[in-house]
């Protein structure tokens, strides 16, 4: 491997596509996909982080993606199509450093067979190896090789040579072992990225995910996702969302009926990594992204028939399944594949969570966290009383967002549950 | 081996001179570009395409000149390299 003389000094990347081939079939979706899991391949090995930034962000991000043709105001124009592919500037301070140009005049493709046209993605990781500071590469399987060799295989399966992979930890070091547990089972991969489809239709209007007022959340194997209607954000366990941008609930869930419209909870099965999702009444088992079997009464876990539940969280602690509705909750044998006897029982057991909570999750290093708005409380590993410092606003600390402003009008946390006992509080209309 | 035509050491020349092989000519300068070194910028060239490496414009390296590739060059100028040797 080759090493330039530049490197990033920060370790998290912001990027986004500017301008899309014109002359390719491959959609502005396909494209950004393509991207991100070209940024991905030097991420998971490096611990660098690649945040793609709005449209409509004014900020400059450090890689600015152009399809471009012939003289494009730099000093490596293109040639057309054939010759000169595409090229990338190091890493640096001026404004250019980073940027990476495509010759808009090629036959952009993704998973064709080799020779129709030239592999986005094959390119595209070769040459963010420049914009994180690695030169050429005379090494049979590196991609830093200058001269194109062809598609490298579906991009969620692709992974750095051994040459590049030193040559990129030799500017950056190597990833991180988080500080999770190996989750016991890989995270599920992203869909199929879309067959190549006509020029995306104005994307539909998506929420924000700093808004908060989350319908569930779930520790999916080892990543926390964040359901809003019929969208969901994915955490890594990294800390790092998959995407600023959310994706579409029925996309990913195979098999999820189109009138299911929110999912009011969700959690994984230990004992089989079955992932279900709690919406009225019902839940839906999935086996990784496929629908098991058909909807399931959720009275069959206890619950009263009718009744829809707040929030579901599994307690590795003693492999049970709490079920949170209002002010109350129950609890399901796993094992015993039934309820337990005694239930429901009143929420403040659980010192100083929140009634109704939007959901409740368990986190890679075994806390227990129940969140509303855009607040979480923190329950230490095995402990049933939150954190004295809870709550604290789920933004930062989750989604890359900023803390809730402090003004007066902003909504307060709600008030934890009391603590158990005789309750002398006066309440007013107001509160 | 088959001597190459002019144009083609003309056309060698300019390509390895454009990704980083051969100093940019100066032209007050125009120092000659010795033959000992235009040998050793091809066989360079000729590892990076996975070509044998003799040293010769030869057809098959003439026309891998011609392949689709990244714009940058392949060799960056001592200063800013470090490159690692097996």
């Amino acid at each position: 491997y080759a090493l330039s003389s530049s490197v990033w000094k920060k370790r998290t990347l912001t990027w986004r596509v500017q301008s899309f081939p014109q002359s390719s079939a491959l959609s502005q979706q396909t494209v950004r996909s393509l991207m991100h899991h070209a940024l991905t391949a030097w991420g998971i090995e490096s611990g660098l982080k690649f945040q793609e930034m709005d449209s409509q962000s004014p900020a400059e991000p450090d890689i600015l993606i152009d399809f471009a043709r012939a003289y494009h105001q730099d000093s490596y124009p293109f040639d057309g199509q054939g010759g000169t592919l595409a090229h990338a500037f190091f890493p640096g301070e001026h404004s250019i450093s980073g940027d990476t140009h495509f010759d808009d005049e090629e036959i952009w493709t993704f998973g064709s067979k080799d020779g129709e046209g030239t592999d986005l993605f094959a390119v595209a990781v070769h040459e963010f190896g420049h914009a994180l500071g690695l030169g050429h590469s005379s090494a049979p399987d590196s991609i830093m090789r200058p001269f194109y060799q062809g598609p490298v295989g579906h991009p969620t399966e692709y992974r750095l040579s051994q040459d590049d992979r030193e040559g990129l930890q030799q500017l950056y070091g190597k990833a991180p072992q988080t500080p999770y547990d190996e989750p016991t089972r890989k995270p599920l991969a992203p869909p199929p990225l879309p067959p190549a489809l006509p020029p995306d239709r104005p994307s539909l209007p998506v929420p924000d995910r700093c808004d908060g007022n989350f319908d569930a959340i779930a520790n999916i194997r080892g990543e926390t996702f964040f359901f809003k209607g019929p969208w969901f954000w994915r955490l890594q366990p990294s800390g790092q969302l998959v995407s600023p941008r959310p994706a579409r609930l029925h996309r990913f869930w195979e098999g999820l009926p189109a009138q299911v419209k929110v999912i009011q909870a969700a959690y994984a099965r230990h004992r089989d990594g079955r992932i279900l999702l709690f919406s009225g009444s019902e839940f839906w088992v999935f086996q990784d992204r496929r629908l098991e079997g058909a909807a399931r009464p959720l009275a069959e876990l206890g619950l009263p028939p009718g009744e829809k539940v707040d929030a579901v969280f599994s307690w590795p602690l003693n492999g049970k399944t709490y079920l949170v509705q209002g002010q109350r909750y129950w609890r399901y044998d796993e094992a015993a594949a039934r309820p337990d006897p005694g239930y429901p029982r009143d929420l403040s057991l659980w010192e100083g969570a929140p009634h109704t909570p939007d959901d409740v999750t368990v986190s890679n290093t075994g806390d227990t966290y129940f969140f509303k708005g855009v607040y979480y409380w923190r329950f230490p590993k095995g402990s049933v009383k939150a954190e004295p410092d809870s709550p604290k606003p789920m933004g930062p600390q989750w989604l890359d967002c900023p803390a809730p402003s402090a003004d007066p009008h902003s909504p307060r946390p709600p008030k934890a549950t009391l603590k158990p006992g005789p309750c002398n509080c006066q309440c007013e209309i107001n509160q | 081996a088959q001597q190459p035509a002019a144009q083609d050491v003309s056309l060698g020349v300019d390509w390895l001179t454009r990704y980083g092989y051969l100093p940019p000519p100066h032209p007050a300068q125009a120092q000659l570009q010795n033959p000992a070194k235009l040998r050793d910028a091809i066989k360079v060239m000729q590892r990076f395409a996975g070509l044998p490496e003799t040293g010769i414009l030869d057809p098959v390296t003439m026309a891998t000149m011609h392949k689709p590739r990244c714009s940058l060059p392949d060799v960056l100028g001592v200063a800013g390299l470090v490159r690692r040797r097996r």
